[in-house]
């Protein structure tokens, strides 16, 4: 479910996090998971126009990848990805009766760049 | 809703996170207190924006990226009034290691014997906790298992809350012999002393070890697949 809304004056289509929640409870996955209620699915999404490259969270080579873009429509455009990631831990039991934590990197999107 | 829609394959998503499948527990354990506690250091961790190296239990001071607290299920050998030499319970600890499949480190086995509520009024007998590995079984609950090495042997004043051992070694050969279980002998002795006299005519400290007696093996590994190394990181 895309919860938070863009914010005003911010152009939909550029670069950024779209913010996804999954509900355990809409997988059944509530009977054997303990915490957390679900996982958040972000994803980053969006154009990274040359004229906005400075602006949109961009590395240096996404600059130049636009530029050159500019130059040569054969070069790619520069694409929009996850630049900072966060873990996340999830507690469960099994069939044996333990109980189990489990940590996992690098799953959540927390911010989109260039 | 996501859990309907034919696309979402839970099951990739199920392999994904380690899981061969959903399970189905009949009901749900009592969350540990130390596991209750460590997940929710990193809730409020991630709520604050705190950066986490959570392949580090600090909690714990090891690395580990999964902790699984495996109950005892096990069973009482027999339950008596303190006899002469002052035994008064000896009961085989069962854990199913079956559930620790992958090719992790293992970073720690910390088995837990939570002895009852700490009493610092009525004094108590003193106790003399012996734990040894089970080197064969016998009959499964019908007669006494023959015992290999002496583990621990140590001795507490009263019923002393929890005791803990480093069983690490121990598990690391049961894996090492991919052995699915680890069946550990548990004997409490009752020592005399003229508190003892006294209070074993007033109460039987076998009862109420026997009643309150839990005991669980926290085992924790690190999979370096799932952990990147933090000097890399660095």
């Amino acid at each position: 479910r895309a919860a938070i809304p863009v914010p005003k004056g911010f152009c939909k289509n550029l670069c950024h996090r779209h913010q996804l929640f999954i509900n355990f409870q809409d997988l059944g996955w509530h009977k054997w998971v303990i915490a957390p209620k679900g996982f958040m699915a972000n994803y980053c999404h969006g154009d990274c126009p040359f004229s906005m490259t400075t602006y949109l969270n961009s590395s240096n080579y996404a600059f130049m990848q636009a530029l050159m873009h500019m130059a040569d429509p054969k070069v790619p455009k520069a694409v929009c990805i996850p630049t900072k990631l966060s873990p996340i831990s999830m507690l469960y039991q099994d069939n044996d009766k333990n109980v189990i934590l489990r940590h996992y990197e690098d799953m959540v999107v927390d911010e989109c760049g260039c | 809703a996501w859990g309907q829609t034919s696309e979402f394959q839970d099951y990739d998503f199920l392999q994904f996170l380690g899981l061969e499948k959903a399970p189905s527990p009949h009901r749900f354990q009592p969350v540990p207190r130390i596991l209750r506690k460590i997940i929710r250091a990193r809730e409020a961790a991630a709520a604050s924006g705190a950066s986490q190296d959570l392949c580090y239990v600090k909690e714990l001071g090891v690395r580990g990226n999964l902790l699984r607290l495996l109950p005892d299920q096990g069973f009482f050998l027999n339950t008596q009034k303190p006899s002469q030499d002052g035994s008064c319970l000896q009961k085989v600890l069962y854990f199913n290691l079956s559930a620790i499949k992958e090719k992790g480190k293992l970073t720690m086995a910390l088995l837990t014997l939570d002895l009852g509520p700490r009493s610092y009024y009525n004094l108590q007998p003193e106790l003399v906790v012996a734990l040894s590995v089970v080197q064969d079984r016998g009959l499964w609950g019908r007669s006494h298992p023959k015992l290999g090495r002496l583990l621990a042997q140590l001795s507490v004043p009263g019923p002393q809350g929890s005791l803990q051992f480093n069983l690490q070694g121990v598990v690391k050969d049961w894996n090492r012999n991919r052995l699915k279980n680890l069946d550990l002998y548990l004997q409490i002795l009752v020592k005399e002393d003229r508190y003892s006299r006294v209070n074993v005519q007033l109460e039987n400290p076998c009862d109420r070890l026997i009643g309150s007696l839990h005991a669980s093996l926290l085992v924790v590994t690190l999979n370096p697949k799932h952990c990147h190394s933090s000097s890399r990181k660095r």
